[in-house]
């Protein structure tokens, strides 16, 4: 729908849907994706970055989107 | 809620420059 693989929605819906300041961790993605490996997680995380959907927060393992605010 | 002024700061920056990519991204398609 989105030109966004199944991964990359799934990962880019949860990363939407928190609120916090600091974002999700990629610890916090895998707990809660857990059909999805991490490699594909973090392959996922690294595309939604360079297409400008996520950034990262206080530190590379943290992320919000630019969607959502 | 409990980040310092640097986190916050570091993080506007991140995210002006995501959204930057993002219409970058928009434009090209």
């Amino acid at each position: 729908v989105n030109g966004l693989t199944p991964h990359q929605s799934q990962v880019l819906n949860l990363i939407k849907s928190c609120t916090d300041q600091q974002g999700v961790s990629i610890q916090d993605l895998k707990l809660r994706l857990k059909a999805i490996s991490l490699a594909s997680i973090k392959q996922a995380v690294e595309f939604l970055s360079n297409e400008g959907h996520i950034y990262s927060t206080i530190d590379e393992d943290h992320f919000r989107s630019t969607d959502n605010d | 809620d409990c980040l310092t002024d640097e986190q916050q700061r570091r993080i506007e920056e991140n995210r002006q420059r995501a959204l930057a990519r993002r219409a970058e991204r928009l434009a090209q398609s």
